[in-house]
């Protein structure tokens, strides 16, 4: 794996420790069974990603690849359906990550991608600002990633 | 010192970059 997308994982899961979830988020193996993600989604847009579609994603999933699976897919989905309808961009051209891979194998590049999607939620949402200030008082090599992964989708938006 | 000027450089792109997101209106397309 290059250095670079060993960095964005590493970065962007430690700006997603920036919303302090309930459930823990230091590792690509801890994402995997996207509780921790949920729950940031929660907080960047809490009328999209409300408490009806949070109970949604199975807390009690243990190391069963399978259900991963399935609250990573109902995450992805919920949030390119937030691209298209609530910030009204079209999503199809950025390549989605295969949850299945994340699920089963804790892929990190695909990790990636999905942490990036959220990523772009937060500084597209209507907290943006203060999402975006957080991002600032980082340390300068993570804010570095996180410029260019915001970037990279913002490109993928105007293809 | 070389590093010092290139880590101010670097700063101010980060600066310039997040302080233009700011300003951008929420949900704007591009």
């Amino acid at each position: 794996m290059e250095d670079s997308e060993t960095a964005l994982v590493e970065s962007l899961i430690i700006w997603l420790q920036t919303f302090n979830t309930p459930a823990p988020c230091s590792t690509v193996e801890e994402l995997t069974t996207g509780t921790a993600m949920s729950q940031a989604l929660q907080q960047i847009d809490p009328t999209w990603f409300n408490e009806a579609w949070t109970s949604r994603i199975k807390t009690d999933v243990e190391d069963n690849w399978r259900l991963k699976m399935n609250n990573l897919k109902k995450i992805l989905q919920k949030v390119v359906d937030y691209y298209n309808e609530v910030l009204a961009q079209d999503i199809s051209y950025f390549p989605l990550p295969d949850v299945s891979r994340v699920a089963e194998h804790a892929e990190p590049v695909e990790m990636g991608r999905l942490l990036q999607l959220i990523l772009g939620c937060a500084v597209r949402c209507e907290q943006q600002q203060e999402y975006i200030q957080i991002i600032m008082t980082m340390e300068e090599s993570v804010q570095h990633v996180v410029m260019k992964a915001i970037q990279e989708v913002v490109c993928f938006l105007m293809f | 010192d070389p590093n010092m000027k290139a880590g101010a450089a670097n700063e101010g792109v980060l600066a310039n970059f997040f302080n233009s997101l700011l300003s951008k209106k929420t949900g704007s397309p591009g």
